[in-house]
């Protein structure tokens, strides 16, 4: 469909992807943390988006499995929430999907 | 007025009162929290309220100085958000209210 071409599009041609809503603490957590890294995620503020908003968070419910935001995707890779993201950032494990994303 | 009362009425008689929106994450750590240490929470869930969810948030940030949910009531005194919550958890200081307030 075209909703599911575009949010591959968008993943796949930023480095860092955030499907957020603006009121939420758990998304601010996670973009504040990419700032802190130094990068500069593509939000997508979903309760910005009148009606398509709901749309696109129920197809990436069907393509990630999650519906729930924060949804975060770096290099094109579906990453989790914001505590997944925080654990891969503990581990050390996000720094190296990060500069290996960025060097392609 | 009277939602003004009813809020201060429903504080004065609850232990612990969280305002709350089912989806927050953050309200959902402050919910288990209080489970965790053995509390059980008034819990009032202000998207679940019809128009007078949003109409009680505005009236708690009059009351409060906070607009946001979670919106956290321990032995009727406000206490804060989850940051708020979890920095007094983390210093010992939210059992020792409890206990307070619970004596009473
Ligand atoms: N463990 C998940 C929790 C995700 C979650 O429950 N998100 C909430 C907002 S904090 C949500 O999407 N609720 C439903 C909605 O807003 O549509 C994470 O770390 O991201
Ligand atoms: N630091 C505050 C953050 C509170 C906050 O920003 N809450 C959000 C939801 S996570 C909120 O109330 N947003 C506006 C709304 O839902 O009406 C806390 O720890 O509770
Ligand atoms: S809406 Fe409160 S943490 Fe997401």
């Amino acid at each position: 469909s075209r909703l599911e071409g575009s949010i591959k599009k968008t993943v796949s041609e930023n480095l860092v992807v955030i499907y957020s809503k603006t009121w939420c603490s758990y998304a601010s957590e996670v973009k504040s943390l990419f700032k802190r890294l130094g990068v500069q995620p593509l939000v997508i503020e979903l309760d910005e988006l009148g009606a398509q908003g709901p749309q696109l968070q129920k197809m990436l419910g069907r393509l990630t499995g999650q519906h729930t935001v924060p949804n975060v995707f770096v290099g094109g890779r579906h990453i989790g929430g914001c505590t997944d993201t925080l654990k891969l950032y503990r581990k050390g494990e996000l720094a190296a999907l990060l500069s290996e994303a960025s060097a392609k």
